[in-house]
């Protein structure tokens, strides 16, 4: 399942 | 991941370490707005919720756990164990100014009508703005001390090192992502006087002090 970009930045 | 991000995020732990490292050896929180912390706790508990959600990688979750638990800990730090250095009456600045634009702001633009969502977006807004109480209470005693101004370039760094990491996603990954990247921009905006005063006073072996 893709991770959504907003979830792997800090 | 990318080497700007990595090196943000270094820096962003760098920048909280600094600031315990002084609150533990002065024994002191002077100097340092409680108000600007408590919303950095609301920052990392809104936007880290998806722990119970999403799961990335060991870096991202740990990253996210110390985030959250670090700011708690600089809470109890200022509140219970130095309170008597914490001085609530420089500490002026409103932040119930900066909760309700943000809340406005992140029930506008977000990437969907879903509490996380809602709250993750509010998270990057308050984030954008969360040091102005600080950089209000500098404002005001005029001078700061060193170590407290190495904490805030390294909090400052951190932001202004995600701008070359979106650029860089943009290019890689044709990833974007305008709400991280306006607030982002508004946020390192904010530190550009600082910097200034930082790069040709601190930097140059001077106390920080502003002009009167």
């Amino acid at each position: 399942e893709e991770v959504p970009g907003h979830h792997d930045e800090l | 991941m990318n080497i700007f991000r990595f090196l943000g995020d270094l820096s962003h732990l760098a920048s909280i370490f600094i600031l315990i490292h002084k609150i533990q050896t002065t024994r002191s929180c002077r100097g340092i707005s409680f108000k600007t912390q408590a919303v950095y706790v609301a920052v990392f508990v809104t936007r880290y919720l998806d722990l119970f959600t999403t799961f990335v990688s060991v870096y991202n979750t740990s990253m996210k756990i110390f985030f959250i638990a670090s700011s708690c800990y600089i809470l109890y730090l200022m509140k219970v164990r130095f309170r008597p250095t914490n001085d609530p009456s420089i500490d002026t600045f409103r932040v119930e100014y900066l909760v309700g634009p943000c809340a406005v702001l992140a029930l506008i633009f977000n990437y969907g009508y879903s509490v996380t969502e809602v709250l993750w977006s509010l998270s990057i807004f308050l984030e954008s703005v969360a040091i102005l109480p600080q950089l209000f209470m500098l404002q005001r005693t005029g001078e700061a001390e060193t170590i407290t101004t190495h904490y805030l370039a390294a909090l400052g760094a951190y932001r202004a090192l995600y701008i070359p990491n979106w650029i860089y996603r943009y290019f890689s990954e044709g990833y974007v992502d305008p709400i991280s990247v306006t607030a982002g921009l508004v946020q390192t905006g904010l530190y550009l006087d600082f910097f200034y005063v930082y790069f040709t006073k601190v930097l140059q072996g001077q106390k920080f002090e502003l002009p009167a």
